[in-house]
């Protein structure tokens, strides 16, 4: 029974701001780091595409059936965030170790020729990210001290 | 005001100094380094010789970050990515500084220095934001403090040793901020603010990280803030788009709250019901309809389901506001407690309409706060003075007492708007199994089984019935309540003529 | 009759709390593991 009260002039100024500012939203990316390689940027999809994250795939379970290259992209592209952070724990899962000096991940490739308590070394392959591939490295010597 | 000569030139000299270092190799190698080589010039420059040049320094700097992005914004054929990745550059720089300077002022155990600098500077970007929005009006633009607030927030916010030690002195200064940026103060505002108020990390620090939910009372203090600014579109049912995008917006935050901390509804349905308009339904459905996370509610569909015999229906639920006390004026508090207690004097209950009722504006004519409080108080008294005899609450116990007098003589003597929020006031405490959802249940279908006149059985009907035909969530007491009406003989509903003044309703 | 609560984008039935992933307001989905800042390892920013 309480039907409709006409607003006050105070809440019509209110709207009038409202409604200014509903012409200029914020984005989500307002309240994220600035991506400096793959920003936020919405494009409408086909429907029949995945509208939505597929389930779980926030977990480093997910991650780990990604691809090692999917993960290094992921680790490179994604910098700062949540995703860079599982793609990280799904590489060491899969024996890979990140070198905090040449920041690029490696792998042994076979038992390490060497190894005493500052570092091993052996043969390797590596993730080169400036040329975007897998190298092998003989007679690499991995210092611990830039073991991650 | 008297900002004293070439200052506005040496701030601006040292944010572009600032901007410049910020991205620079050495301060991605080493950000702290790079920070006190700049704090040096500064110095040099005698910004941090007094509180006033300080405070001076930051408010040119505010206003220069954001007069520069209005410009970038006012560009033509600019893309919305490419102003703000212009914008962000600047302000992330700025935020960053005021983050290091927060974090490294005073020494590490005097952490009010860290703290005032804290609120100095939250307290000038919100003076900024304000005057901006009063000058510029619909042309003002929330982008510029929204970057700001939420950087320095998650600036701040970051897992660091320092920053633990003061990360409730943090909260609170920026709930302080948020509180004086509310909705109904910069409305031009309102939807970052609700951007800030229900971001992950905020919600995340503010209700589940700070121990003993010490976030709990002043966040329930924001949302009270956006509810007292939603209320007045809200009333009016048909929501303009602004209002409905806005509105939308809330039930989602309070979904979340719902899902994640259901006790934090429950602990503040109260003051959340106290403002949110009364036509209202599904939002106040969604509230009341919080329950603890480790109670388990029978289906209210169980037949002959024996509510009174539930573990759970004698414990008093908390209520976080302090109702007694918005019972005013003291003299009608002090009648009310005396005719609780010796149904003298015998005026009260006829005067008792007079006090609630506070104007003759149709859809005005009631204190709703003031009625919510009163059902409250007398019903908690109710439940104390029958447990006091040893007795517990049932459709018997509750009947032929004071408590009972006012709540019949609210039912007859209100009009039907009065008595509307009156019952709705009852069906307000309807929620999970607890002494008030228990007591208040039995005295709303006491008043329908006691009621001299059918248009005050119907009203109750109403009042229940526009409660469940809204979408869910529905609160477990108010369908065990009206469960218990539609099916227990004793109040022979469907012999009323209104049951069946029309087929859906009848359905 | 207000709106259909399940249909704001919300996984209502999801076992585990829903904040950590809350894209904010007006989003009709959650945040994806790119869209959440991460304090990870200072050496992992390399750009």
């Amino acid at each position: 029974p309480l039907g409709p009260v006409p607003l006050q002039k105070e809440h019509q100024c209110q709207f009038q701001m409202m409604e200014a500012a509903f012409y200029h939203m914020p984005h989500p990316s307002d309240s994220e780091r600035l991506r400096t390689y793959l920003p936020r940027n919405p494009v409408p999809t086909p429907l029949y595409y995945h509208q939505v994250p597929l389930p779980h795939s926030d977990t480093v379970e997910f991650f780990q059936r990604l691809s090692t290259e999917t993960l290094f992209f992921i680790f490179y592209y994604m910098e700062g965030t949540k995703a860079q952070y599982l793609a990280a724990k799904a590489l060491k899962k899969q024996s890979w170790r990140f070198h905090t000096k040449y920041m690029m991940w490696f792998q042994r490739h076979e038992e390490p020729k060497i190894i005493n308590e500052e570092y091993e070394q052996g043969t390797y392959i590596y993730f080169d990210y400036e040329k975007w591939g897998q190298r092998k490295k003989e007679g690499f010597m991995f210092e611990y001290k830039y073991l991650e | 005001f008297d900002d004293p000569p070439g200052l506005l030139e040496k701030t601006e000299f040292l944010l572009r100094e600032w901007i410049s270092i910020h991205y620079s190799a050495t301060a991605g190698r080493d950000p702290t380094r790079a920070f006190s080589i700049f704090v040096q010039q500064m110095n040099g420059h005698g910004i941090l010789k007094t509180d006033d040049l300080i405070t001076r320094f930051f408010r040119l700097s505010t206003q220069m970050c954001v007069d520069l992005c209005y410009r970038f914004l006012a560009e033509p054929a600019s893309t919305p990515t490419l102003i703000r990745t212009k914008c962000f550059h600047t302000l992330d720089a700025f935020v960053r500084l005021i983050a290091l300077l927060v974090k490294h002022s005073g020494d590490a155990s005097n952490t009010n220095t860290k703290i005032n600098l804290l609120n100095k500077v939250l307290g000038i970007v919100a003076g900024v934001l304000l005057q901006d929005h009063d000058n510029r009006l619909t042309e003002f633009q929330q982008l510029p403090y929204h970057r700001i607030f939420i950087m320095l927030f998650l600036e701040l916010n970051t897992p660091e040793p320092i920053l633990e030690a003061i990360n409730y002195q943090v909260l609170t200064a920026f709930c302080h901020t948020l509180h004086i940026l509310r909705p109904a103060k910069a409305s031009g505002f309102a939807y970052a603010w609700l951007e800030l108020v229900s971001h992950r990390v905020f919600i995340g620090r503010m209700l589940a990280i700070t121990p003993q939910q010490k976030g709990w009372g002043m966040y329930a203090q924001l949302l009270i803030d956006l509810f007292k600014f939603l209320a007045p579109f809200l009333r009016n049912a048909e929501l303009a788009k602004p209002v409905t995008l806005l509105y939308k917006g809330t039930l989602r935050v309070l979904l979340v709250l719902l899902h994640d901390f259901p006790e934090f509804l429950c602990d503040y349905h109260y003051g959340f019901c106290d403002v949110i308009p009364p036509n209202c339904i599904q939002m106040r459905n969604l509230i009341l309809s919080a329950f603890p996370r480790n109670m388990r509610l029978p289906d209210p569909f169980t037949p002959n389901l024996k509510v009174d015999m539930l573990p759970e229906i004698a414990h008093a639920p908390r209520v976080l506001t302090n109702f007694a006390s918005m019972i005013q004026p003291m003299s009608f508090k002090k009648d009310l407690d005396s005719y609780l207690k010796a149904r003298a004097p015998v005026t009260f209950l006829s005067d008792l309409r007079s006090n609630l009722q506070v104007s003759n504006e149709p859809g005005m004519r009631y204190n709703i706060p003031l009625m919510n409080a009163l059902v409250l108080y007398v019903g908690a008294q109710a439940i104390n003075f029958i447990r006091n005899k040893g007795l517990t609450p049932n459709m018997s116990t509750i009947a032929h007492s004071s408590h009972m007098d006012i709540f019949q003589n609210l039912a007859v003597d209100l009009d039907t708007e009065g008595r509307y929020l009156f019952l709705n006031a009852i069906a307000n405490q309807l929620r999970y199994p607890n002494s008030h959802t228990h007591y208040f249940s039995c005295t709303l279908l006491y008043l329908f089984a006691e009621a001299n006149t059918e248009a005050i059985q119907e009203q109750i009907t109403r009042v229940l019935l526009e409660r469940l035909i809204v979408n869910r969530p529905h609160p477990w007491g108010l369908l065990i309540t009206f469960i218990e009406l539609i099916k227990n003989p004793t109040y022979k509903f469907w012999n009323h003529e209104f049951v069946h003044c029309a087929p859906e309703i009848e359905k | 009759l207000g709106q259909d609560l399940t249909a704001l984008g919300l996984n209502l039935n999801s076992p585990e709390n829903l904040y950590p992933n809350f894209g904010g307001p007006w989003a009709e989905t959650p945040c994806r593991p790119q869209d959440i800042d991460f304090h990870v390892p200072p050496e992992y920013l390399i750009n």
